[in-house]
């Protein structure tokens, strides 16, 4: 199965 | 002091509906912009980002900025109660730890008001840049859901390919595989049974299935759904909601190990 990314590694907190 | 009255009452019915198995507590957040939301999943996997402008209300008044934070599934017990014609009017006082919910027939003869408490909830707020997407495709809010559902009879993840072909949606699973082409179809007699791909390059990303079947909650929102797909970045699943403003799903791809 695929791993599955988190979100947080696209986009930064703000 | 905050008063916002939603002559469509349903619309907020229908997004708590959208949202309330995908997010526990969120912050809403109020400006002169209108009523927002924006929330991850408990697994940083998918994002909720909800706007409903303040042109959109019959009445607006939002003093102050103000982030209001609720328990999603307790906010869709009360709205449950609201009808689906009822008029819903969100109040709430500066600096009070409740909310209240007011419900008007059309015919102004049952009135009726919920109060809700507010809790203290630590938002991760994530900032999406503008992005340019290779491919966007917009399709039947109902085929996609359709989709989403034949799919995840047969696997967990579906791969969405979009090719000069067309979108493929593909899953694999123990009892066999499944492949689904929708191709562009815009000689259709509405506008909203069209399917559009505006492909700049070929793109091909893995999801897991029961975040779409989660979005795809949505579907009474809106006729149409878009896609918008890039390489290695999360997809967004957007349904616009009429006069209003939209409800998007950010979900992050998955890859190889």
């Amino acid at each position: 199965t695929p791993m599955q990314n988190d979100l947080e590694e696209f986009y930064a907190m703000v | 002091m905050l008063e916002l009255r939603l002559v469509q009452g349903s619309l907020l019915k229908k997004v708590l509906e959208a949202v309330k198995d995908l997010v526990n507590d969120a912050n809403f957040d109020c400006s002169a912009t209108g009523f927002s939301l924006q929330a991850m999943d408990s697994s940083h996997v998918a994002l909720v980002a909800l706007l409903l402008r303040s042109e959109g209300f019959e009445h607006y008044r939002c003093d102050r900025n103000i982030s209001m934070g609720m328990n999603l599934g307790n906010m869709a017990k009360m709205l449950k109660c609201a009808g689906n014609d009822d008029i819903i009017t969100l109040k709430a006082d500066d600096g009070s730890d409740v909310v209240t919910f007011m419900f008007e027939s059309p015919t102004q003869d049952k009135i009726a008001d919920f109060e809700m408490k507010l809790m203290d909830i630590d938002s991760e707020h994530l900032g999406i840049p503008e992005a340019e997407y290779h491919a966007i495709v917009r399709m039947p809010s109902s085929e996609f859901a359709r989709i989403c559902k034949d799919l995840s009879s047969i696997g967990d993840t579906v791969v969405i390919s979009v090719t000069k072909e067309g979108v493929k949606f593909s899953t694999r699973g123990d009892i066999g595989t499944a492949n689904i082409v929708c191709r562009q179809n815009t000689t259709v007699d509405k506008p909203e049974e069209a399917t559009v791909i505006e492909m700049n390059e070929p793109v091909s990303l893995t999801f897991a299935l029961r975040y779409f079947n989660s979005f795809t909650k949505a579907t009474p929102l809106s006729n149409t759904v878009t896609l918008s797909l890039s390489s290695e970045l999360p997809v967004v699943v957007e349904y616009k909601i009429a006069e209003m403003g939209y409800i998007r799903f950010y979900l992050a791809p998955k890859i190889e190990d």
